[in-house]
Order: structure tokens, then sequence, then C-alpha cells
């Protein structure tokens, strides 16, 4: 069970968007594809139609009490597809303070994924915009990280942050989490500053970036606002076809290597 | 001195943006203006050409040891006009941990301000994209809310996110803060989604929302990278001249409204 945590602590870069399209996609592939909403915002729960405040439970029950709200009790499937959710919530913000003077709280969503080991081919984490409780716990709960890069100019400094902190959690933590990949989003194709940055980005990282690239295109926005995956609301965008491409990449390389 | 936090905890709504470029915009109008960079990822700052890592002291100081790193002590001039930066740093990120305990730890920047009182015309606080103890410190230390929206589906239920929070300080601190204005920011004209959705946050916002749009602009990502206000940058670029007539109907009205 590959269990990818996509984080970027820069925001609007496509976390979301990709949790959602990508797992879509990959779920439509034929594959069994679980979400992890990490944000009080509930963007992704929200992108995929399910109403989290009107739910009792959700992903900050089982951060806050294993026992009495285990993943498997919190998930709704998406769209009859084999695509699962277990959906965000407004008092994971919450959770953020409550947790912090827990001992092993980095560890609460690893151990909790421990008891779903298997039913998923994918688990991607949708991590919120900032380096704390929650992103930690998505990083130390997954076995690689996919990093959303939107190619504009502080990018790379926005990358030696999060580096700089996994190389800290690997240390302290003793954990160890690969890149999965580092994908090219929002790329509008007639601006030269994407074209130049996307450059660098593939200097620097080489053949963890995706040869896939997600292109602007506004029917993402669209198909968040009806609550469905683009690769549903609207098959033959061009956006969809970029995320059914990028599903196919990851399938034929095992892993983005 | 008018002191405004710039607010919305959604990522990549062109908050860092608009607290530059509108705070140049009003400087080049002959205002002495203040910007505070609340963020640990210090965007404002690297925007502006201060390169945050090089910095003994900074916004995080002043937060922690108002005694020992009063804000004047960490101002910046911006490019000889009459802009001025409190920087933001990584370090702001343990703020949020050390702060937790302390009591009274949302008035910190409000302490900090007064030592500054009347020696600015504007003071803009940009703040993270989260509502934890950072972005708090943004509201409690200011007088008003000025908020960047960009118009797709979600920004509604931010919006009430966002209004609740401020409910719930004005409650437990007693703390009055005003609606300055509603600004819709990365509008892409052709885009029917944005149309739709700017008319619902006009209906909905009324006169607060401000009259100037700041358009999409490439230009404003360049200015960006070069770590200048577009306004300086690039004064004839349609980004520029966006935030000069929104500096124009802020001093037209005294205030939004
Ligand atoms: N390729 C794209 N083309 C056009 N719009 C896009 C694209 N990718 C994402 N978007 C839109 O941009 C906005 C930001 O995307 P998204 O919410 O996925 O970013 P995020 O990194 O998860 O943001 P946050 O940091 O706030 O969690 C959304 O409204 C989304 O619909
Ligand atoms: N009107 C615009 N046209 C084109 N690009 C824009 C516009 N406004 C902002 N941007 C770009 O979009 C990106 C996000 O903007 P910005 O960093 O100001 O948002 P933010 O709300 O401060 O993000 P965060 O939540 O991460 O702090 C930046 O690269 C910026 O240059
Ligand atoms: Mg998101
Ligand atoms: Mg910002």
């Amino acid at each position: 069970m590959k269990i990818i945590a996509v984080v970027n602590q820069k925001g609007g870069v496509a976390k979301t968007t990709t949790c959602a399209n990508l797992g879509a996609a990959l779920a439509i592939r034929g594959k069994k594809v679980l979400l992890i909403d990490l944000d009080p915002q509930a963007n992704l729960t929200m992108g995929l139609g399910v109403e989290w405040y009107h739910l009792e439970k959700a992903i900050h029950s089982t951060l806050l009490d294993p026992d009495q709200a285990p993943i498997a009790s919190i998930v709704h499937q998406i769209d009859e597809i084999n695509l699962f959710l277990a959906p965000g919530h407004l008092d994971l913000a919450k959770c953020e303070r409550l947790l912090l003077p827990a001992p092993g709280r980095e560890y609460r969503l690893r151990n909790a994924l421990e008891a779903v080991d298997g039913v998923y081919d994918y688990v991607f984490i949708d991590c919120p915009p900032s380096l704390g409780t929650l992103t930690t716990n998505g990083i130390v709960g997954s076995s690689d990280l996919l990093i959303p890069i939107e190619p504009k100019f502080y990018a790379f400094a926005g990358m030696s942050t999060l580096n700089e902190m996994i190389a800290d959690l690997a240390k302290s933590l003793r954990i160890h989490v690969d890149l999965f990949g580092v994908l090219l989003t929002m790329y509008e194709r007639n601006t030269r500053l994407h074209g130049m940055v996307a450059e660098e980005i593939r200097e620097r990282f080489g053949g963890k970036v995706f040869r896939t690239i997600i292109y602007k295109n506004v029917k993402l926005s669209e198909a968040e606002g009806e609550g469905k995956p683009i690769v549903l609301y609207d098959p033959r965008a061009p956006a969809a076809q970029n995320y059914m491409e990028l599903a196919e990449e990851i399938l034929a390389n095992g892993r983005q290597n």
C-alpha cells in the first residue's frame, strides 16, 4: 500500500486538486484509492461533494480518538468508483492545539493507517499550507511525498524549507520518507516565467519531476464547484486528460524515478 | 493610524501581493506605510527584496520579546519610498508553538504597535493561510480587515469560517474589528466562473466590495521575482495600474464604505 503525502506549505499550488483528480484517475484505472483530508478548510471534502459540517465523525475524530473513530468508520465512497475519502473538518484546527502537548502526536495518522494496511492500493494525504502538527502527521504517516509546484520564483525557497523540515523529522523521529515526485501544476503554456522556472526545477530535481505537466484549465474550478473530480465531471477537459496521463505515468513507472 | 489586517485563510489568493503593491501605491501617493510580514514563509519580505535568512531580528523577535526587539528596531525602508517593512522569518513558525501557553498571546502584535502609534498613515499586516495564533495576532492588532478573494466556489465557505472566528474573538477578547473591504483578485476577464462568483460576492457584501478589481497579470510574479513592488518594477503594467487605482479609491473614500 503506497501512502503518499501531497505536501507544499505554499498556498494554492493545487495540492487538493491533485489529490482529488489523481486519486480519481487511478480509481478509474482499477486501483483502490483512499484520500485523507488533513486540512481544516476541508476543500478536498467539499470538492468531492461531501458536506463536512453535516458529519458527526471525520479525520479529526480519528486523530483525537483512534479507538473511537478508526479510519474504516469514517470513510465515504465517492461517486461509486473505487475512490474513498476520510473527510476533513474545521475541527482539525483544534487538533493542532489539542495534540501539541501529547507525546507521539506526530504518529497519530500513521498509527491509524496501520488498521487499513493493504486495504487500498494508494493512499493520498492532502496537507494544509503550513508545516505544523497536521502536515507532520501527513509526512510521518506516509512512505513518500508528492510535491505539486507552481513554477514561480519562490518555489525553490519553499522547497529548501520543506527539505529541512523533512530532514529534521527524519533525524528526530527516525523515519524514512522518499520523494515520490515533483509535479508541475497550473502551468500556462505561453508564460515565459513558467518556462524558465520549470527548467530550473527540472535541473534541480531531475528524473523526480513527472513528465506529465498539469496545465492551467478553468474546468478544474468548475468541477470543484460541482463537487466532482474532473475525470468524472468532464473527461474530455484538458485537465482530466492531464491527470489520467499522470496516473498512467505512475502506473507505468511503479514509482516516479 | 489605520491598521489593516490582510486576511484570508485560503492559500494563494494574493494576500501578500496586495500588501506589497497596495502599500507601495499608497506610499507613492505620499502616505507613510508600514507592512508587517506575519507569515513564516516570509513571501512579502522576499518579494520586497529583503533576505530574511540574513537578519538577526525580525517580527518574530518582536512577538517573543517586545522590549528587546521593538518594531522600530526591526523596520527596513523599501526602495527609498515611504514604504517600510517589519520582516517575516521562518522562526515565526516557532512562535505559534511558543506563544500557545502564554496568557495574552493574542495581543503581542497589538501591544508592539502601540509603540509606533501615529508614526505611519497605514499599517498592513500580511497574514499566513491559516487561522492560528499568528493570524489572530494580526486581527487583534488591527482596526480593520481587508479580505482579498479569488472569485471561486469556496470563497463563501471560507468567508463564513473567517466571520465565525472574528465573531468569537470579538466576544472572548472584546475587540472590535471592522471590514475595511473585500478585494476581488486574480480576476480573469473572459472566465465565466469568475463573473458568476464575483456577482454573488457583490450581492453578499454590497458596498464593502472595492470597485477596483485586480486582474490577472503575470507581471506581478515577475516583479516578485525581482524583489520589487510592481508599481516600481513596471508602472505601466495593468496590475500596477490596478493597485494605483485601488489606492486612489481608498484615499477618496477615507475608508471603504
Ligand atoms: N491546473 C489548474 N488550472 C486551473 N485552476 C486550477 C488548477 N489547479 C488548481 N486550480 C484551482 O486553483 C485553486 C487552488 O487549488 P488548490 O485548492 O488545489 O490548491 P491547494 O494547494 O490545495 O491550496 P491550499 O494551500 O489553500 O490548500 C482551486 O480553486 C483550484 O480549482
Ligand atoms: N493578479 C494577479 N495576477 C497574476 N498573478 C498573481 C496575481 N496576484 C497574485 N499573483 C501571484 O499568485 C501567487 C500567489 O499570490 P500571493 O502569494 O500574494 O497569495 P497569498 O494569498 O499571499 O498566498 P499564501 O496563502 O501562500 O500566503 C504569487 O506567485 C503571486 O505573484
Ligand atoms: Mg488544499
Ligand atoms: Mg502570502
